[in-house]
């Protein structure tokens, strides 16, 4: 799971 | 984005609005776990120390700002403002037994062994049981206002749309995010029992009690 992408959500 | 998390984001927004609204107009806090709401804004603090770092979107940073500033304000108005209307004998659930394991799990289980990744997993975590002892509360005093009802099904409602989020994100771009996944389902499953009460009970015009 690609984690850094994660962050572009609250 | 999607449709499903911008309703779910609104759903978020619009609990902490309830609830700060509900505390404002009644200069009241009473049946709210001001514990909870501290775990709340340890969640959001947490998550968003990089806010001023990595710029996402103007949407996010705003979002992110509201619910920083709603979360501690809401602290603000239950531990100092109406501090008097706080109902501290039955607001006792001990949250180190919530921060204690959580801050150890988010060391052992976590996508990259760095301070922000690690205080992002840590805010995951954390925001799945930060709902505990405000249910806690609810069974202790068996009953909860209507418009603290709502306030629980809006924010209940805010990460169960976030999982359908991940189901789209998964199928339309390849994305999941499994650790925010697990405790995002960890998170709605807690509500369960309360939306079933809240469906059968609330929605027909009775007052939310917890069977004694």
């Amino acid at each position: 799971p690609a984690s850094g992408s994660g962050k572009d959500e609250l | 984005m999607n449709v499903f998390r911008l309703v779910g984001d609104l759903s978020h927004l619009l609990a902490i609005i309830i609830l700060l609204l509900k505390i404002w107009k009644t200069r009241s806090c009473a049946g709210v776990s001001g514990k909870s709401q501290i775990l709340f804004s340890l969640v959001f603090i947490t998550r968003y120390l990089d806010l001023f770092t990595n710029f996402i979107s103007v949407y996010n940073s705003v979002m992110k700002i509201i619910y920083l500033v709603t979360s501690l304000g809401t602290v603000y108005l239950m531990y100092f403002k109406f501090k008097a209307t706080y109902d501290s004998n039955h607001d006792t659930f001990r949250i180190e037994f919530l921060v204690v394991p959580v801050g150890g799990l988010s060391f052992l289980v976590n996508h990259d062994f760095t301070p922000l990744e690690i205080l992002w997993t840590f805010s995951i975590y954390l925001e799945s049981v930060a709902i505990l002892p405000q249910l806690f509360m609810i069974s202790k005093t068996g009953e909860a206002e209507t418009i603290t009802s709502h306030y629980l099904f809006a924010l209940g409602s805010y990460r169960a749309l976030y999982i359908v989020n991940w189901v789209y994100r998964y199928y339309t771009e390849g994305f999941f995010d499994l650790i925010a996944i697990v405790a995002g389902c960890v998170q709605t499953i807690l509500y369960c029992d309360f939306f079933y009460l809240y469906i059968t009970k609330v929605l027909k015009g009775k007052q939310l009690k917890l069977p004694a």
